[in-house]
């Protein structure tokens, strides 16, 4: 597979751990010891999509365009979800 | 909408609020009026009441702070979480917070504390997050329109699934029924449509504004399409009816209410004690018998009272009333002879003169807009 430049990583990187913070704060989310692991039934792409049906964006389980601008936006710091 | 898990919800009507420090981003008086409109949002469609408290305990307990402030949620610096609040509850139970490392504003730039505000107090009564994104309870902050009510069918749903609706509202409804002038016997009922409508007097009330005439008096946000329609009696019943002008002091919470050559000061409904007081208890002349209309000029610190074609203005700087009555059209040019009402909104002065309604800028001194008197409501 092709390597992705570095710059792109960085930057993917970076929104994996926003994205992972914003799980944090608003739904509950705990990130265990283990690495991420990128099946479709990990626990951060649940939440992923748990998130993203809140919001009603496509639920893809992933850090796409959509979600990413969504993380990065002002908010209320009150859980989506049921603490 | 959502509420919280068990649904909490305040057992009581009448909530108070304390507000224990201020954002350097906006002025005290403006803090005051943003959280005030914030609450009155909610008051506007439920039973609840809100009465403002400056020491002691209060059940909303709202302040400004960054990153850790004593509490399990820290704010995370300019952007992202930007306030939060507890549900119903004591101690922390319905408190407000607000990110200082937010630019709090009262316009649409930066962020609008009214806005904030108004969400968060969702929380503080009881609602959780709204999926819809049209809500006020929807958890991510947009640019919203500033001239349109906040709160959505879905908030409004929600709101009144746990506190019933507006109970004053329902009042108006059963006494705004205009019945055929042949069938009752009552007088009919001020219409607020009727171009012919004439008000005895105006004044701004809790970030609401309140037009007098006759026995009754309606309260309309300026942002909320609907009015309340009530009879002043419902709200004080020793107040006599058909007052002669009425001014509101904000930072002090306290409306001056007159009639004939009395007057009396109220706190929400309640008449404080030791009045009706006379007029010239103020400083007028035994020759002034009645006020025809006041209002209480914030900017400047300046009470203005009309008598006729005249006016006599009180400067709680210098503590110091007019010595002689001042023509108003020299102070307010295009504004001749009596007025029956005048209060002041935003940067303007509104005044009623039959009719008519000329709104007054008075940085350029000179009338911007000759408007119906029904003009504030949706006719």
């Amino acid at each position: 597979s092709r390597a992705l430049p570095a710059g792109t990583r960085q930057k993917e990187e970076g929104g994996i751990q926003l994205t992972q913070k914003y799980l944090e704060n608003y739904y509950g989310f705990k990130k265990d010891g283990e690495s991420f692991i990128w099946k479709s039934n990990s626990p951060m792409t649940k939440k992923i999509k748990e998130m993203q049906e809140f919001f009603g964006l496509e639920v893809t389980g992933k850090v796409d365009s959509g979600t990413l601008d969504l993380v990065q936006k002002r908010r209320c710091g009150f859980p989506d979800v049921a603490g | 909408f959502t509420t919280f898990a068990g649904e909490p919800k305040w057992a009581k009507q009448v909530l108070t609020y304390r507000i224990l420090n201020y954002t350097p981003d906006l002025r005290p008086v403006d803090v005051n009026a943003s959280i005030k409109k914030a609450l009155s949002v909610w008051s506007s469609v439920t039973p609840l009441k809100f009465i403002k408290k400056d020491r002691g305990d209060a059940d909303i307990m709202i302040s400004f702070a960054a990153r850790a402030h004593n509490d399990f949620m820290p704010f995370d610096g300019p952007g992202g979480s930007i306030a939060h609040a507890y549900a119903p509850g004591k101690d922390f139970g319905g408190d407000a917070h607000f990110d200082e490392d937010e630019t709090w504003t009262k316009s649409t730039e930066g962020t609008n504390l009214f806005y904030v505000a108004a969400h968060e107090f969702g929380h503080s009564l009881g609602l959780f997050h709204s999926k819809d994104s049209n809500a006020l309870m929807y958890p991510v902050y947009r640019k919203f329109d500033p001239s349109v009510f906040p709160l959505h069918q879905d908030d409004i749903n929600g709101i009144q699934y746990l506190y019933g609706p507006s109970n004053t509202h329902n009042d108006q409804r059963e006494s705004t029924e205009i019945k055929d002038p042949t069938e009752s016997k009552e007088p009919t009922l001020p219409n607020t449509c009727d171009p012919s409508l004439t008000f005895d007097a105006v004044t701004t009330f809790r970030g609401e504004i309140m037009f007098f005439k006759d026995k009754h008096f309606w309260r309309k946000h300026p942002a909320v399409q609907t009015a309340d329609f009530n009879l002043i009696s419902s709200f004080w019943p020793r107040l006599p009816p058909g007052v002669d002008a009425a001014y509101e002091i904000p930072e002090k919470d306290k409306t001056v209410i007159f009639k004939g050559n009395e007057f009396w000061v109220v706190r929400g409904d309640t008449i404080l004690p030791g009045y009706p007081q006379k007029i010239h208890t103020l400083g007028f002349s035994k020759d002034i018998t009645k006020i025809d209309a006041a209002f209480y000029n914030g900017n400047e610190g300046k009470t203005y009272y009309f008598i006729a074609d005249k006016f006599l203005s009180y400067d709680k700087r210098s503590q110091s009333m007019d010595r002689k009555p001042i023509l108003i059209s020299n102070e307010f040019p295009g504004i001749n002879g009596k007025i029956d009402a005048v209060f002041q909104h935003e940067n303007f002065f509104y005044f009623f003169c039959g009719r008519k309604q000329f709104e007054f800028d008075p940085d350029k001194k000179r009338v911007t807009r000759l408007l119906k008197t029904n003009f504030w409501f949706p006719c």
